[in-house]
C-alpha cells in the first residue's frame, strides 16, 4: 500500500535493526484519515472471502479493525490482554509468548462473541514473532469459527511470524512488508 | 442520543448497582455503525469548539475517539497506561486512582503529541469517579493546550466524575446518562 509506505518513511523512526516506531500515525497518535484508507484496502481484498467478524487485539489492532469492519460491515471483536471489569463469562484463552519479556501471558475473548457460523478475519498492526496471531488464531478454533484470513498493517518480513503464518496456510495481506531496519533505515520487501 | 440509549436497554447488562455491561458494542465487541453514530453526534456538539486534536485512552476509549476524529477532521492521540515498546521519550504523565483496586496506576502521552497550540477534545468510554479524566485534563494542562471539552459515551450520574469535572468549568457532553442501576434496571438521567 503506496501511501503506507510514504508514512514509514515519512514519519517512521528505525530504533534498531529489530523496531521500527511508528507511534505518529499507529502506535500512539493515530492518523484517522489514513487509518480510513488502510480499511479500505483491507476490506478490498478480503471481500471475496465471506467475513462476518473481524477479530482483533487491545490496543493498537482496534483502529485498523474498526475501520475494516466498517468497510465490509462485519461485526468486530478485540481480545483482551487483561481481563476487565465485566469479563466475568465463560472465555476462550489462549497463550501468547513475548521473546523479549521471555515470558507467556493469557489473551481472551468471551464466548458469546464467537460463534462456529464466524468466518473470521484477523487485524492486527505489527506482524513480527508472529504470537499474537497464532494466539487469536488458537481462540478462534476452539470456538469452532473459520478463519477468513489475516490483515497486517506492517509486517517485518526478517522476523519469522509470516513464514509461520504461511506454512499454516492462512491467505495473508500485509500492507507494507518490511526486509530489513538494518543500517537506520526501511527497506521494503519487494515481491518478485 | 437515543439509538444509543435504546442499544443500552436491549444490548446492555446491569451486573450491580454500580456496574452496567456493554461489552457486547463498547467494551468487548465493538459495533461498528453505532460507533460512526456517536462520532457525528459528538462532533455536531463539540463542532465550534476549534478542536484540533482529541485525546483518549486505552483502550475502549479508542473507537469513540476515531470516529468522533473522522467526523471533525482533527488528529487523534491515546493516553497509554503501560509505557508501549517505543514509548521512550519525554512524556507526560498523571496518577489515577482507582476506587475499586484502592491503588493509583500511572498514564501518559508523548510529549511530541501535545502541543501548546492544541485545542483538545477528551473522549472516553465510560464517566463514573472522574478519575481517568481527570488525569487526562492533567496531562493537557502538562502540555500547555487548551481543553475544548469532554465526550463521554456513557455516564454514570450517580457517581462522583460528572459533578467533579462540572465543578472545574469544562464542557462535558454525555451521550447516555444513568440515574441509577439499582434494582437491576437502567435508569436515565431526565435534565429538567
Ligand atoms: N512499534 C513497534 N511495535 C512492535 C514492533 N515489533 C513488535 N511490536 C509490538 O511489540 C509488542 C510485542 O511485544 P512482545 O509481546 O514483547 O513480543 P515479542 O518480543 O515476541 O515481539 C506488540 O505490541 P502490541 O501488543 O500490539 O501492543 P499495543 O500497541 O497494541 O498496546 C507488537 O505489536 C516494531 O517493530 N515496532
Ligand atoms: N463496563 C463498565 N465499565 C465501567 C463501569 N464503570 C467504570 N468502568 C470502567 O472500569 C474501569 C475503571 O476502573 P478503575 O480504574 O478500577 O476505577 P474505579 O474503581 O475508580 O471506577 C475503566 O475501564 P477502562 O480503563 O476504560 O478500561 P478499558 O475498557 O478501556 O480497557 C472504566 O471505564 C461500568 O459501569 N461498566
Amino acid at each position: 500500500m503506496k501511501t503506507l509506505k510514504d508514512e514509514i518513511l515519512q514519519r517512521g523512526a528505525v530504533l534498531s535493526d529489530g523496531v521500527l516506531k511508528v507511534d505518529s500515525f499507529l502506535n500512539h497518535a493515530i492518523d484517522p484519515n489514513l487509518m480510513t484508507k488502510i480499511g479500505e484496502t483491507f476490506a478490498e481484498r478480503f471481500q471475496e472471502e465471506g467475513v462476518t467478524k473481524i477479530l482483533t487485539i487491545e490496543s493498537s489492532g482496534i483502529a485498523p479493525a474498526l475501520t475494516t469492519s466498517l468497510q465490509l460491515q462485519s461485526e468486530l471483536v478485540f481480545a483482551r490482554k487483561r481481563k476487565s471489569l465485566t469479563m466475568r463469562d465463560d472465555l476462550y484463552s489462549a497463550e501468547v509468548y513475548s521473546f523479549t519479556k521471555q515470558q507467556a501471558s493469557e489473551i481472551s475473548v468471551s464466548k458469546e462473541f464467537l460463534q462456529p457460523t464466524d468466518r473470521v478475519l484477523i487485524i492486527d498492526d505489527f506482524l513480527a514473532n508472529g504470537q499474537a496471531a497464532l494466539g487469536l488464531i488458537d481462540i478462534i478454533k476452539q470456538s469452532g469459527a473459520s478463519i477468513a484470513g489475516i490483515g497486517i498493517v506492517i509486517e517485518k518480513t526478517f522476523q519469522p511470524g509470516r513464514e509461520i503464518l504461511e506454512q499454516e496456510g492462512y491467505k495473508i495481506e500485509s500492507l507494507a512488508r518490511i526486509a530489513s531496519l538494518s543500517d537506520g533505515k526501511v527497506t521494503f520487501y519487494t515481491e518478485k
